[in-house]
């Protein structure tokens, strides 16, 4: 199982479609401060972490939606789409290719609300059918597989107590 | 409960000797629980000696070493607990050439066996990438991807010879 | 003394304006008072605008882009109170290469006025200096230090051509 | 004012008698990781910041003693001077050159114990007097003139609050 390619669509600061193709192996990303390079890991961890704490460096789910730059205003809605191949049938799913997506899209009529929406290969799906296929096929977010910026230095600066509690989260 | 601990301890801790040792061309480190009879009641020490030094608790090494000793216990966890997929962003910030070097050979190997998505400045990471991509803003302040890279422009990042001309 | 603060306060944003449009070649930054009527009921506020860009409170800003502002601000209290003799260690370690480069034209632009002493693992940095050193441990475990630093081996860092092959 | 020279001796990892001179302008050290660089800023502030707080990275003043290495034993003593250009008489003392040294010597007899001694261009002096002198040529270290390996990550994690108290400090 592998992720063959990334859909962005109005998430963060990518205000547009994009879609980003990954093959097997070693992938660098590579860019300028401020480029958008930490925010395709965010996208990875909206699909990937629907209930992580890891923070996808947001206040609120809202905060994900591309609000607007020089040349575009803000959009109403963000959706990223992970597209894996499944050929060795890692994700309980009978097909050689699964997509999973997810929606958060601002509510037309009251101001805070939003609407946070999952699908798996296009069918409407939860929060919790997401957990449970991810923590199946051992990509979930909570885990040490994701080091965000500034993971490591956050490990340094723990005592001795909460690096012990990261072996009790383990065992 | 104690047991699992000692098991999931003894499991990490040998990961970690052996990822440092790799990492650090030659030196040792190792996890020491506060309080061995009572784990829940004491935290987890860490012991590293880089080459040629005395050994030292992770708070008197210097800020590289810091934070190679902090990714070696984070790759230990990563083999003991392995998954299909990696995401790795900006982990070389601190280190010398050298060192990221070490690093990114590491990485390369891994991703034999597992998918990686490494985020790097560093040119030593990036040429050993299978597949490289660059993240620009365009004049309109909206992120987009591009997939020719010139690592050309990035040249080969070595710490200065010391003592040489 | 609430007067005191509101004058090192504007004497400060004043500078921090000027440095980070500087730094970053043409964005704006400020600073505000949560609570300006009583200044010490509320904290400091940080806002930046990177070039093509909206205006930005700290915390949303990227890894990099949140360090050339720190770095801003505290140029700024340096300009505030200037003193004969600075030291930075290893303040361009998040920045990319060109960002790494606005805060070396400026540090050396500071030090015809004061004496300035930075460590660094940069290349767009150490080329700037008017004198470098190399630090090494030498295979007894001893630190040393020498004159001549091979530069040629550091060869320069930049970010890619986005889009160019 | 400048700094013409610093002279360590069994300071931190400096295992031996080393003199580095400066001069005005931009100096620049480079090295990789652990070679010893910051322990050279820590050897200027242990002269120009008796009293600051700015830790050292020092549980206590005798580890900044040489501890030994593969090819020496660890030292009883370690000494840092800075050499100051005083021509412009900067510092109010009446010579072109003035010379700031403290020594750390652990005691032979009683174990823990260990003494401090602050010299003036030779002369016996106090931590007062070090202090009194280095506030009046605005070069004491507890401003923010020297920056710290890790400063710029601790200013973008403070909260609001404790970046308003850095005013008050300075107002
Ligand atoms: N909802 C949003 N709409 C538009 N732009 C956003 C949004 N959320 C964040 N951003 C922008 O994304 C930028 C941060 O991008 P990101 O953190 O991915 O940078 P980076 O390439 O990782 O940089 P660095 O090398 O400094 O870590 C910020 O400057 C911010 O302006
Ligand atoms: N009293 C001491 N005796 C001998 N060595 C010491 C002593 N105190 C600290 N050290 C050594 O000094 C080293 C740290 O050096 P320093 O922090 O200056 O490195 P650096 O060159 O700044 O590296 P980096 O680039 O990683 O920041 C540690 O590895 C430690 O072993
Ligand atoms: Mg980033
Ligand atoms: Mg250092």
């Amino acid at each position: 199982m592998y992720l063959t390619e990334i859909n962005l669509e109005n998430f963060k600061s990518f205000g547009r479609k994009i879609r980003i193709p990954f093959q097997e192996g070693f992938t660098a990303i590579t860019g300028p401060n401020g480029s958008g390079k930490s925010n395709i890991a965010d996208a990875i961890l909206f699909v990937l972490g629907p209930k992580s704490s890891k923070a996808i460096r947001a206040g609120k789910l809202t905060d994900l939606i591309f609000n607007g730059a020089k040349s575009k205003r803000p959009a109403k809605s963000c959706r990223v789409s992970l597209v894996f191949d499944n050929s060795d049938r890692v994700l309980p799913i009978d097909k050689d290719k699964v997509t999973l997506t997810r929606v958060v899209k601002i509510s037309p009529s009251k101001s805070e609300a939003y609407y946070s929406y999952f699908y798996i290969n296009g069918r409407s799906s939860s929060l919790n059918e997401f957990d449970q296929l991810l923590a199946h096929a051992r990509i979930s977010a909570d885990g040490y597989n994701f080091v965000q910026q500034g993971d490591i230095n956050r490990v340094v600066a723990m005592s001795n107590l909460e690096r012990r509690r990261i072996l009790d989260d383990i065992a | 409960k104690k047991y699992g601990l000692y098991k999931v301890f003894d499991a990490i801790d040998r990961n970690f000797q052996e990822i440092f040792k790799e990492l650090s061309n030659g030196g040792d480190a190792h996890l020491q629980l506060e309080n061995p009879d009572e784990p829940f009641e004491g935290g987890l020490i860490i012991e590293a000696r880089p080459l040629n030094k005395k050994v030292l608790r992770l708070e008197s090494l210097s800020g590289g070493e810091k934070s190679l000793t902090a990714l070696a216990l984070i790759f230990a966890i990563q083999r003991f607990d392995p998954s299909p997929f990696y995401l790795l962003d900006e982990v070389d910030m601190f280190l010398d050439a050298v060192n990221a070097e070490m690093v990114a050979r590491m990485v390369a190997k891994n991703s034999s066996y597992a998918q990686v998505l490494m985020i790097s400045l560093r040119k030593v990471t990036l040429t050993k990438a299978d597949q490289l991509y660059g993240v620009t803003l365009t004049g309109g302040g909206i992120s987009d991807v591009v997939g020719k890279v010139n690592l050309a422009e990035f040249k080969t990042e070595q710490p200065p010879e010391e003592g040489k001309s």
